[in-house]
């Protein structure tokens, strides 16, 4: 994934059979930001795979003031790769089978 | 350490923490 200066990890074990997974999101690279960020540490939040968006989440932080507007895009980007990851790592642990 | 809480209007909960050590970059 591209380094966009936001970092999004897991915030516990995936399963692979979870709906809903705990990820945690800080800044590493603030200056990768056009909004003024203020530190505020790393946010954990739960994620429904199926039912949300990355968008939709990185919209809730902006309104909730962790981001700027203009950064809502790249938070965006940094949930949905980390999301993608998720995903892939579960088709293939299914298709690896027992 | 303690965490902060932060809930949306729309209910999602935004808990925060300190950044994990490790990952700290140097800046």
């Amino acid at each position: 994934a591209e380094d966009t200066g936001v970092r999004v990890e897991l915030a516990e074990d995936d399963d692979g059979k979870k709906e809903a997974i705990a990820l945690k999101l800080w800044v590493e690279d603030p200056k990768k930001l056009k909004g003024k960020y203020k530190e505020s540490g790393a946010i954990e939040f739960t994620f429904e795979l199926e039912k949300e968006t990355p968008e939709g989440v990185a919209q809730e932080m902006v309104e909730s003031g962790f981001f700027h507007e203009s950064d809502a895009k790249i938070v965006g980007k940094s949930i949905r790769d980390r999301v993608a990851l998720i995903k892939w790592r579960r088709e293939r642990s299914v298709l690896a089978g027992p | 350490s303690c965490a902060a809480q932060v809930v949306h209007s729309a209910g999602r909960r935004f808990i925060v923490s300190p950044v994990p050590e490790s990952r700290l970059r140097d800046q």
